[in-house]
């Protein structure tokens, strides 16, 4: 599959942590999740919504993210990360 | 762990649309009209009872609001996130629903042509009593808006969801679970009727009495209009006294709450203190608040210092909070302010003099006299009077309740004056007309 656009990147993770399938972006340090954990998000939201998990933000998956629904998210959000000592 | 779901402890809920979508094509009313249906969904299959309320205290407020809105989920404008509600619980919000008041809100129109508010708001409320997303696609809880899920008077939700509202607050008594969802699709296109609570729901069936013979359990005013009760169903008398239909209502489809073995009432009376409304039967009486019953009821009429066995009538005396209950030849007068009932009492007979001395019901009128039924006939006391006007008894059927010759009764083909009862609503019977006495039905 292509790469997404990096725009469509941006607002697919946006909707991610939104939506419950991805921690909310940390604004201060402004970076994308691992490509591992983006994977893991897209599946799980691919599977929520009837789609074929591939874990890929491909056309599908970003129709469905653009079609209107309930604000509430799916899953309630991971917890704050543990932090290593 | 998964944490316990979240619901509702009551049973009554109250709601209120606080804002409205401006421009929008959809009035007041059907915005009103569709929020009751959509709740109405999920009450006809569990035991909530939903209730429209004009204060601010609605358990479920509803807003349709704009971007930022003061909670965690600002609205995205037309498309994108569509409306939210919060599940039950402690919040100050819990339980209240939020649309995106930029949506092209729509009722009845082409997928294409805008949000169907019915169907957003049956998922929202499904989060407002305590259920989240799934990701079932027969669900009406999946997330994403899917168009229209039909027409408000005939939908019925998918079987998942009703189970999941089951596992929350049981079965509604007159739900069967094993029942399947009635999935017809309309005719075509009807206007959306005011909501039911203000009209009967269901035409009565073979065992109803008969108006212009019954002898009433029970006749109320309430919120100024005139109430009569007999077994399993009422009439109802608009504030200048007219039938607002030759047939009766069925009872337990008006007042929610009563128990569904009940069959007829005592006496009923609106309390003047507080407005709500008192029903008795036997040893027991309800409370309802408009028409729903308050939580914690049935309750023993001892709370009024009554005896077991009940009541013949109550009546409220609007001067002094006073309520009068009649039994056989007895009567009691009970303190709405202190609660208690007036030294004294029970005393023999009636107050009044030319009354008799047993009652099947009693009402205060908005002429302000005291009206008592017994048997076919009624008797009229005016205000600050001591005794029934002369000339009384007269027959109820025929001043109350437009029969032309309340003896006839059902079978008396043309000796009621009922024209138009079992015609097209709207139209009227000629020579009824010409009568100068016709009742009106309304069917739709």
């Amino acid at each position: 599959a292509p790469a997404p656009r990096a725009e469509d990147l941006s607002s697919g993770v946006a909707w991610l942590g939104r939506f419950g399938y991805l921690r909310p972006a940390d604004p201060a340090a402004g970076r994308l999740p691992a490509p591992e954990e983006l994977a893991e998000a897209l599946a799980a939201m691919q599977r929520f919504a009837g789609l074929e998990a591939t874990g890929v933000l491909d056309a599908p998956t970003l129709a469905r993210m653009r079609t209107p629904r309930c604000s509430l998210p799916d899953r309630p959000g991971p917890g704050p990360a543990r932090r290593r000592r | 762990q998964a944490p316990a779901p979240a619901t509702w402890s009551k049973r009554n809920l109250s709601w209120r649309v606080r804002t409205f979508p401006r421009d929008s094509p959809l009035g007041r009313d059907t915005v009103r009209a569709l929020m009751h249906y959509a709740l109405k969904v999920w009450g006809d299959i569990t035991p909530l009872n939903f209730h429209e309320v004009a204060g601010s205290s609605a358990d479920i407020q509803i807003d349709f609001s704009a971007a930022e809105h003061n909670d965690p989920f600002p609205f995205d404008g037309p498309g994108g996130t569509v409306a939210h509600a919060f599940l039950p619980g402690e919040h100050p919000a819990a339980g209240d629903a939020h649309f995106d008041a930029e949506e092209a809100w729509a009722f009845r129109a082409a997928d294409a042509h805008g949000v169907d508010l019915f169907s957003v708001a049956v998922h929202e409320f499904g989060h407002a009593i305590g259920l989240s997303h799934v990701a079932t696609t027969q669900s009406v809880m999946q997330p994403y808006y899917q168009g229209p899920v039909g027409d408000p008077l005939h939908y019925g939700l998918p079987y998942a969801d009703r189970v999941r509202a089951w596992q929350l607050y049981g079965v509604r008594e007159s739900v069967s679970p094993t029942a399947q969802p009635d999935t017809r699709e309309p005719g075509g296109p009807r206007l959306l009727p005011a909501p039911p609570d203000r009209r009967p729901s269901a035409p009565p069936g073979r065992d109803v009495p008969h108006r212009c013979s019954a002898h009433f359990d029970a006749v109320a005013q309430i919120r100024g209009e005139a109430f009569f009760f007999k077994g399993r169903y009422f009439w109802r008398l608009t504030r200048d006294r007219h039938l607002v239909s030759p047939q009766p209502a069925q009872m337990h489809r008006f007042w929610r709450g009563l128990p569904a073995q009940l069959d007829g009432v005592d006496a009923v009376y609106e309390r003047a203190t507080d407005h709500k409304i008192v029903f008795f039967r036997g040893d027991r009486y309800w409370v309802f608040k408009d028409t729903h019953v308050e939580e914690g009821f049935p309750r023993p009429v001892s709370d009024f210092g009554l005896p077991p066995g009940g009541v013949d009538a109550a009546l409220s005396w609007a001067r002094g909070d006073k309520t009068y209950f009649f039994k056989d030849q007895l009567f009691w007068r009970f303190d709405e302010l202190t609660r208690s009932m007036d030294p004294g009492h029970p005393a023999p007979g009636p107050a009044w003099g030319g009354v008799p001395r047993t009652l099947d019901a009693a009402m205060r009128w908005s002429d302000g006299a005291a009206y008592f039924f017994r048997g076919a006939d009624y008797w009229k006391v005016p205000d600050s009077e001591p005794a029934a006007v002369p000339g009384y008894p007269q027959p109820t059927a025929r001043d109350w309740l437009a029969c032309r010759d309340p003896q006839a009764g059902p079978g008396g083909a043309g000796t009621e004056g009922e024209a138009g009862a079992h015609a097209p609503a709207g139209r009227h019977d000629r020579s009824r007309a010409e009568d100068g006495f016709q009742v009106c039905a309304c069917s739709s």
